[in-house]
């Protein structure tokens, strides 16, 4: 039995059987594509199993990448309160060769929508980072930054398109490292520095990223052939 | 004028019949997060001459039913799927990564003498 299974999970594209600690949380998205394919299947309805219609793109496989990044401390206080840096990484090795990438999309989940608490502004910062991280050093060496962005509160979840990134980064599949910088920006009535220290330490509570990332087998998806004129 | 069939000899024909898997029962659960099982079904029957006219068969199928008619020796032709259709699944690696994938040919739909 454990060979013909051993077989059939190579077969899933599984070396062998996967033995999770504790399951992550699914986005909402895979829920609803999941449901959604369930119903065609119930349904009888035919469906284009190389089309992820509801993220508008061509593939057959999706995979959600947790994080496995930390966070940076840095030496100065002022710094400290007001600032916050994350070594983001996730593990593209996952991803078969002969795999297409059609999608890298970063989410990350500053935390729920809440109607108190809306306030600090945030600046967010990602660059890609340029070789592995030395233990010790203050921030990473990093190429040019590739997304820049404002948002009112800390609340909700963000979406970075990385396909560009994810691509050029890709040969050979090895981890994805990006540099995210928040900076908290005061400027409001008293009692700035508390809530600036605050939204900062309930952010590194908070702060969840993962990368989604849908690819396209061309042994399991052929080109649709083309019409003849 | 057509000899009516025995009913019981009905339910040896080829035909589909039920079978749910529960990824429970193989300890896939572990790893499987949706769904929690599906009607996979398999084909199981007889294939004799008469089945292979009217059952959605094959032409070798009929030609082998007609030989093993003519020389028992020839066996019988078998009862096969001739319709699947895929499943999605939803599962967590050894890496916590999760991922949504089909796969296809998980369902039989419709079964015949191949």
């Amino acid at each position: 039995f454990q060979f013909q299974e051993r077989v059939f999970l190579q077969s899933l594209g599984l070396d062998k059987e996967p033995s999770p600690k504790k399951f992550q949380p699914v986005p909402s998205i895979l829920k609803r594509i999941f449901q959604d394919q369930e119903a065609a299947a119930t349904a009888g309805v035919s469906q284009d199993l190389c089309y992820v219609k509801e993220l508008g793109v061509s593939g057959n496989i999706l995979r959600l990448l947790p994080d496995q990044g930390f966070f940076l401390y840095s030496e100065s206080l002022s710094q400290a309160s007001s600032r916050l840096q994350k070594l983001l990484s996730f593990n593209l090795s996952a991803i078969k060769d002969e795999e297409q990438l059609t999608m890298a999309q970063l989410g990350l989940d500053l935390g729920p929508n809440t109607y108190y608490n809306l306030g600090p502004e945030l600046e967010l910062a990602l660059s890609l980072v340029q070789g592995p991280h030395v233990w010790g050093q203050a921030t990473p060496k990093t190429g040019k930054m590739f997304a820049l962005q404002s948002v009112p509160w800390p609340q909700g979840v963000l979406h970075f398109n990385l396909l560009d990134v994810a691509k050029r980064n890709n040969y050979p599949r090895k981890n994805l490292g990006l540099f995210l910088e928040i900076l908290v920006k005061g400027g409001r009535a008293s009692g700035v520095n508390f809530q600036l220290e605050d939204t900062c330490a309930r952010l590194r509570r908070s702060l969840h990223a993962s990368l989604l990332v849908v690819t396209l087998n061309p042994e399991q998806c052929h080109p649709p052939t083309r019409k003849r004129r | 004028a057509a000899i009516p069939a025995s009913k019981a000899s009905c339910k040896n024909l080829c035909h589909r019949h039920q079978l749910f898997i529960n990824f429970r029962d193989l300890g896939w659960h572990k790893w499987i997060i949706a769904p929690k099982g599906f009607m996979a079904n398999y084909c199981h029957g007889d294939c004799p001459f008469s089945l292979t006219t009217s059952l959605n068969s094959s032409n070798y199928a009929f030609m082998q039913a007609l030989m093993h008619a003519i020389d028992p020796a020839v066996p019988q032709a078998v009862c096969i799927p001739t319709k699947l259709s895929p499943i999605s699944m939803l599962y967590q690696d050894n890496d916590d990564n999760v991922i949504l994938r089909h796969y296809e040919n998980m369902v039989v739909d419709e079964c015949g003498c191949g």
